[in-house]
Order: structure tokens, then C-alpha cells, then sequence
């Protein structure tokens, strides 16, 4: 996951 | 309507003006829409219902694995209006004189392609945005943990487009199955795009955003 880093971000905003 | 409403808005390229119009120019232009596409892409899908019943992995997995489905179905239907021209963006449209100097051209016949299918469907804009959300269920990701709620995902939205067929066109019943069966060439035409960005990385000299090389190493 740690590879994943900007996916995880964005999918975990609130937008 | 409720993916009518979740459709994002357009995206515009605004390639350099400052730069000289060359293959570099293009592919840089492409790679920098493509990453702001992304961003769009990853939005939309928290619209989609149920996709944030997902567990965050299967989420994650879910959009590495189709969001270049997505993002090629997105630009063939724009390209619906054109022959043998592919809309990026409204303000980057390639004709195959430009794909081909920018090494593009198997890229563009590919969509083209697509584009030729969706125009002899008359594809609508009711049925683009049902196909679109239908592609992003329809993940075979190998590492997704819980394939029974994608599934039911994936069902519920099959059910949608079939009944939206059947109230629109009850006279032609095959016209659901018709669309779906346009998946296998979208699939085909994402793995072409996948291998010409992934080519255009490993060449280097194209500068890439941090998101697109993510999805693109995913």
C-alpha cells in the first residue's frame, strides 16, 4: 500500500 | 440520473502555447491530461453507488485495474462525432497525420476503432455514462479480497442498464446485451493504451505526474 500512496490519499478525502 | 449528475465536468488540455509544436509537446500534453483524468476518475467513482461500501483495498484494486477502461471509454465517446480523429480533450484533438508523429498511431486506431463500434450503436449519453460505471465493476483484479460485492455491484448495475433498455427501446431486446458485448474491445483498447504510456515511460524525456506513474506501475 505504501507504493500506493496518492490513491490511498485521494480515495480517503471526503471529496 | 443519478450517474448523469455524477458525471464530471470537462477537462481541456491547454497544451504549452510556449512550446514548439512537436511530438514532445503532444505526448507531454497527453501524459499531463491523463494524470488530471485520473484525478476526475477517482472522484467519480465515490459517486458510483456502492463503490464506497468497498473496503478501501478493494477500492484501490478495483480503480487499478480499470482506470484506463474509464478513461478510454471517456475519450471515445468524445470522439463519437469524429471520423479518424481522437478527442483527448475539446483542445487536443489528434488526427492520424499528428499520432503518428507523435508515435501514437496504434494508440489512435485502437480508440478509433472503439469510437467506430460506439457509432454504429448510436451510443447516448445515458448509455455511455450506465457502460462507464458497468466497466468500473467489472474488475478482475486478482487482488480484490471480497469479489462478492464487487459482483453485486457489477449485478446492480446490469439490472440498472437493462431496465433503462427496456423502458427506452422495448422493441429491440438484444440492445443491452449489444453494449455490454463492447467490453471485450474496451478492455483490448486499455491494454493498448497501457503499453503505449508504459513505452512512453520507459523511454523517457516525457515528464510525468507522481499519480499517473503510480496507476501506470499498478
Amino acid at each position: 500500500k505504501e507504493k500506493h500512496k496518492i490513491l490511498h490519499r485521494l480515495l480517503q478525502n471526503s471529496t | 440520473s443519478h450517474l448523469l449528475v455524477a458525471e464530471p465536468e470537462k477537462l481541456f488540455a491547454m497544451p504549452d502555447p510556449l512550446q514548439p509544436d512537436t511530438a514532445q509537446r503532444t505526448l507531454t500534453t497527453l501524459c499531463d491530461l491523463a494524470d488530471r483524468e485520473l484525478v476526475v476518475i477517482i472522484g467519480w467513482a465515490k459517486h458510483i453507488p456502492g463503490f464506497l461500501s468497498l473496503s478501501l483495498a478493494d477500492q484501490m484494486s478495483v480503480l487499478q485495474s480499470v482506470w484506463l477502461e474509464v478513461l478510454v471509454l471517456g475519450v471515445a465517446y468524445r470522439s463519437l462525432g469524429c471520423e479518424d480523429e481522437v478527442v483527448f480533450a475539446e483542445d487536443f484533438v489528434l488526427d492520424e497525420d499528428m499520432s503518428r508523429a507523435a508515435g501514437l498511431t496504434e494508440l489512435n486506431a485502437a480508440i478509433s476503432q472503439l469510437a467506430r463500434r460506439f457509432r454504429t450503436l448510436n451510443l447516448d449519453r445515458e448509455e455511455f455514462v450506465m457502460l462507464k460505471a458497468i466497466a468500473l465493476t467489472n474488475s478482475d483484479s486478482i487482488y480484490i479480497e471480497d469479489m462478492e460485492a464487487v459482483q453485486k455491484l457489477r449485478d446492480l448495475l446490469h439490472q440498472a442498464l437493462l431496465e433503462l433498455e427496456c423502458q427506452r427501446r422495448p422493441d429491440d431486446p438484444q440492445r443491452a446485451g449489444r453494449l455490454l458485448l463492447t467490453l471485450p474491445l474496451l478492455r483490448q483498447t486499455a491494454g493498448r493504451a497501457l503499453t503505449t504510456f508504459y513505452s512512453i515511460k520507459t523511454r523517457g524525456g516525457v515528464p510525468m505526474h507522481k499519480l499517473f506513474l503510480e496507476m501506470l506501475e499498478a
